[in-house]
């Protein structure tokens, strides 16, 4: 070797752009893999930066391997081809039959759709699926099965049910960067200042139902049929936006506030918030924290509802990864969910905090929200924003739907979107 | 797929008479339910 070093003539060439190209790509691999393990080993980055990064156990580890998203696409790109009419009823029949369901249910005629990721998208007849009565209620918000409901203990952690243990902040993202946002001021915010604008101190506000008399100067501040919000057209009053129930769901005849629920109930709550004692999502003294798991089986109907009246004020899209979420795998794999890609959707409701996440898997990758044209979910190209770098989630605010609200309100039962194929 | 709800409710007083309020959940751990079918109630 020291002779060929020694006797070689040195000769200069131009070396091929596709060398040079390796190159670069290799110190730019080189140069991520070191932020990462600094990010690993903590260092002393700003608090912000600690978020929680899922990495999973082994198996994901070796699943993650697999391209799911890829395969998770194309199969939706493959149900999306269109079948000869004569195909439709027998192959819709067949997959009905192997995977229970209930044809009698279905909306349109089979012909009608043109592939199976529209049928698999279906609808159901009007009536097929009655709202819970109850006003205090909650409702599921789709068909399938309860893997797990429960109490979520202090320190944020859910329930451990069958191996299942995830925290709140990996799912739903942080509390904090709610808070600390302050740009979107909650429903609280919103009634305190509303009523403040009429001259009212916190902790003075009384609300009468029925006609309160001209003598009672409080009263003048609050009549409980008085218009307090219009959304799109509909009317609410006070008690009526707590309760979600649009104003005209009153008995006129009787003059009192009838709203669906106890109107006492809803008024002690608006004077809460108006004293604003209500003003945390989380955390409020009085309340718990719930939490309920609903999977839905390849043959249930895949459109989801409204458990209850709330105010969606914004929306998390973790673009996550598209793992099986059957309960088999679930009961397996640790912290599956907040691995998965899902769509938060954080808002309020009557007694506080409320939240919604429909998570993808892989043969149902794409999440569809209603009132959110712009959402995107299981896209090959998936361009990281700077949200996506600072939380691992790309945020939107529903504050459009009505500046009052903060949010766009939804009713209890009604539809809020779906899972597509693919 | 997946649907999680997580949500604030009021607590439910153990020692009070039934129906005394809060929250509580009348469904079982992996029953089946319709949409619309209710969980829990207040």
């Amino acid at each position: 070797l020291s002779e060929a070093l020694r006797n070689t003539k040195t000769e200069w060439y131009a070396i091929p752009a596709a060398l040079g190209i390796g190159v670069v790509g290799f110190t730019q691999i080189r140069k991520n893999s070191s932020k990462a393990s600094e990010y690993e080993s903590g260092g002393d980055r700003p608090e912000r930066e600690k978020q929680i990064r899922p990495m999973g156990s082994w198996q994901v580890q070796i699943m993650s391997t697999i391209p799911l998203k890829l395969i998770s696409y194309y199969w939706g790109r493959f149900n999306e081809i269109p079948l000869p009419v004569f195909m439709r009823a027998p192959g819709f029949k067949l997959y009905s039959w192997f995977f229970g369901v209930n044809l009698d249910e279905v909306a349109e005629p089979l012909e009608s759709y043109r592939n199976l990721a529209e049928f698999f998208y279906r609808q159901l007849k009007p009536g097929c699926r009655p709202i819970d009565p109850r006003p205090n209620s909650v409702v599921s918000p789709a068909d399938g099965k309860v893997l797990q409901f429960g109490e979520v203990r202090s320190g944020g952690m859910v329930e451990q049910v069958k191996g299942m243990t995830y925290s709140l902040d990996a799912l739903l993202g942080t509390q904090g960067s709610i808070h600390s946002e302050g740009e979107s001021p909650n429903a609280a915010a919103l009634v305190k200042k509303k009523l403040e604008g009429k001259g009212v101190e916190p902790g003075q506000t009384t609300a009468r139902s029925g006609k309160g008399g001209d003598s009672d100067p409080d009263a003048a501040v609050y009549q409980a049929e008085e218009e307090f919000a219009n959304v799109n057209g509909i009317s609410y009053t006070l008690p009526s936006l707590l309760s979600g129930a649009p104003k005209d769901t009153k008995r006129a005849n009787s003059g009192d506030v009838s709203v669906p629920g106890t109107a006492s109930d809803s008024l002690e709550v608006g004077r809460e918030i108006a004293k604003g004692t209500a003003s945390s999502w989380f955390a409020n003294p009085d309340k718990r924290l719930f939490f309920a798991v609903i999977y839905l089986a390849p043959g249930d109907y895949h459109r989801f509802h409204s458990p209850v009246s709330w105010v969606v004020e914004r929306r998390r899209h973790f673009a996550g990864e598209l793992y099986s979420v059957s309960p088999w795998l679930q009961s397996r794999l640790k912290d599956l969910f907040v691995l998965n890609e899902r769509v938060v959707l954080l808002g309020r409701w009557r007694h506080g905090m409320f939240s919604m996440t429909p998570v993808g898997a892989t043969n149902v990758g794409s999440i569809r929200i209603h009132f959110d044209r712009e959402l995107r979910t299981n896209t090959l190209t998936h361009n990281a924003t700077k949200a996506d770098e600072q939380g691992g989630f790309a945020e939107a605010t529903y504050k459009g739907a009505s500046a009052l609200l903060g949010g766009y309100p939804i009713t209890k039962g009604s539809e809020m979107g779906g899972f597509n194929l693919g | 797929s997946t649907v999680v709800l997580v949500f604030e409710a009021p607590a439910s007083n153990p020692n009070g008479p039934p129906g005394s309020g809060g929250f509580r959940f009348c469904v079982e751990r992996g029953q089946t339910v319709k949409m619309g079918e209710a969980l829990g109630i207040v």
